[in-house]
């Protein structure tokens, strides 16, 4: 989670700045947030009132960009190129980082080839130092490249602004995993009851059989 | 609170830890050393 | 005054050198207390020796009939159970270590010495009496320390003993039967010809609060390595040889039985059919002890495989 603790400084500043920019310096702003070399967490900025004023007037492209970069994926970008403005290379480096965030979300094992498909890349060269230098290096995933199975395994991705659609979804897993918790102490406990039990039931039949060889000691 | 939302959604994509096919099996294979183990030193009791 | 055990009172233990408390009463010291850092340095030494014996030497002081251990160091010297006393490979190594030292700073005397008994758990064989015996001879106070570092993976906590030695032909009341633990059949002999030469005194440790506050730092990381391991997986070797020395125990006490059914016709002994069956039960205890060891492996794997495995988005 040292990820979140980069992302708080630099999203506390630029909510701050948001908060008292309109019109043109709000969407020089949006540029400066979407180029950022450390920042891939848009909700807040996203939330301030200044930015839902966009809509409508000449500056809502701006509003559609940090949209996309809050919840969308390169391949969006590319599906919606015509309504959208012409992207930097920082951005698109950081639209395309973002991008496996999102694929992270579904899969531990990503594939190359669904990777280069995804992100635009043309050889498992470009992909692999993409991976190293954009994604592992900046702290937003760790995993394994294994080259022999062409694929990439995340041990642990960053989250990324989540839709609100989304949230039901993750409270539901919560307390799946609440659940499953709670139904396992609870058979932990039983089984504790039932060792006891057995325990109990164990040291009064070996008195019992002591009890008898003691009789028949005594008898003969 | 976004931060912790996300922090959670990192968290979650996280689960289930280990799904794989051979994983299965050498969990399955632990249990069944363990289970015959069990056995063993029942009789080795009686 | 967490740290104040850590100040060394240099009069206070040469006067105690000097009355010689423990020269009368053989059970004088009866407890150990050791430092996190020591106990660390030892228990990592004994690791890094694998299945070799390793040993080393503790510095620390006395305080009332408690010694405390404050910082070990590792002997150059190869395994302990095939030379008689390896000490005597490294006294130069010792005396320079502990001059140089005194020379830093550090004023603590050397207080004992530890050794690895890897698998065959913690007690004082023949060749350990006896340089022990030497040791509390000639360079009182002197404990010796024995640790399991096989058993201490298994185990999940730390297999280690603290000893001292009963002067030669000295005769102990009848000790109070200290923790069973399972001895292998090839070490049986030295063990039980020697258990009543020494005794075990009360181990505690205690930490200062730098190392409270590095452990803490170091808490997710424990806690990461203790969720991603399992005894199952890292204690086969072990447990493979616990169960062969089973095997082994059980032949042994199936030729006695049937050697003494033959002799029961002949001699009557009851006290021999009772040294079997003891020696039959000690196996089928062994048997329980290594079965509930895995069991116990188990029981994690399968919390851990409902708790995180089940689960799914």
């Amino acid at each position: 989670m040292d990820i979140e603790r980069k992302h708080a400084e630099l999203i506390d500043l630029f909510v701050k700045q948001a908060a008292v920019l309109d019109g043109p310096a709000l969407a020089g702003l949006v540029l400066e947030v979407t180029s950022h070399p450390s920042l891939f967490a848009f909700s807040e900025i996203l939330s301030v009132p200044n930015l839902a004023k966009l809509e409508g007037t000449q500056y809502s492209s701006s509003l559609d960009v940090l949209r996309l970069f809050a919840y969308g994926t390169w391949g969006d970008y590319r599906s919606n190129a015509g309504s959208l403005p012409a992207l930097s290379s920082d951005q698109v480096r950081k639209l395309k980082q973002l991008s496996v965030l999102t694929l992270a979300e579904t899969n531990k094992v990503l594939r190359y080839n669904q990777l280069m498909q995804e992100l635009d890349v043309s050889n498992v060269r470009e992909l692999e130092d993409f991976l190293i230098n954009e994604c592992m290096y900046a702290g937003i995933v760790r995993g394994k490249l294994d080259q022999l199975r062409t694929c990439f395994e995340v041990q642990f991705a960053a989250g990324r602004d989540l839709r609100p659609e989304q949230l039901n979804n993750m409270i539901q897993t919560l307390s799946n995993w609440l659940d499953t918790s709670d139904n396992l102490l609870y058979l932990i406990q039983e089984k504790i009851k039932w060792a006891d039990t057995m325990s109990e039931a164990t040291k009064k039949h070996r008195k019992e059989i002591e009890d008898k060889v003691e009789e028949v000691k005594k008898s003969l | 609170d976004n931060s912790l939302l996300r922090q959670v959604s990192s968290l979650l994509r996280r689960l289930p830890a280990m799904e794989s096919e051979k994983f299965q099996d050498d969990f399955l294979m632990e249990f069944n050393d363990t289970l015959l183990m069990t056995y063993l030193a029942m009789f080795t009791n009686c | 005054e967490a740290d104040a055990i850590y100040y060394y009172d240099e009069a206070a233990q040469a006067k105690f050198q000097q009355e010689k408390p423990w020269a009368h009463d053989p059970n004088f010291f009866r407890r150990v207390k050791i430092s996190a850092l020591a106990l660390l340095k030892m228990v990592v030494h004994a690791r890094s020796g694998g299945t070799i014996e390793v040993m080393g030497l503790m510095q620390g002081k006395t305080d009332g009939d408690t010694i405390v251990v404050m910082d070990a160091f590792a002997l150059p010297v190869e395994g302990t159970e095939t030379r008689v006393n390896a000490q005597a490979d490294a006294y130069e190594y010792m005396v320079d270590y502990s001059q140089t030292n005194k020379q830093a700073g550090r004023l603590e005397n050397v207080v004992g010495w530890y050794h690895s008994h890897p698998g065959y758990g913690c007690w004082l064989s023949g060749i350990d009496v006896s340089t022990q015996m030497l040791n509390q001879q000639f360079q009182e106070p002197f404990l010796a320390v024995v640790i399991d570092p096989t058993r201490t993976v298994s185990a999940g906590k730390v297999e280690i003993g603290a000893f001292r030695t009963y002067p030669q032909g000295y005769k102990p009341p009848d000790e109070p039967v200290s923790e069973y633990q399972t001895i292998p059949l090839n070490k049986i002999e030295d063990f039980g010809v020697h258990c009543k030469q020494y005794y075990a005194l009360d181990i505690t440790y205690f930490k200062s609060s730098l190392d409270c506050h590095l452990l803490d730092l170091l808490w997710n990381k424990y806690w990461v390595n203790t969720l991603s391991s399992s005894p199952l997986l890292g204690n086969r070797e072990y447990v493979a040889g616990q169960i062969s020395d089973l095997a082994e125990k059980l032949e042994h006490a199936e030729n006695q039985l049937a050697h003494t059914r033959l002799g029961s016709f002949l001699l009557p002994s009851q006290r021999k059919k009772e040294h079997e069956e003891s020696q039959l039960a000690k196996t089928t205890r062994d048997s329980s002890k290594i079965t509930v060891e895995q069991v116990h492996g188990l029981m994690s794997q399968v919390i851990k495989d409902i708790l995180f495995n089940s689960v799914r988005h």
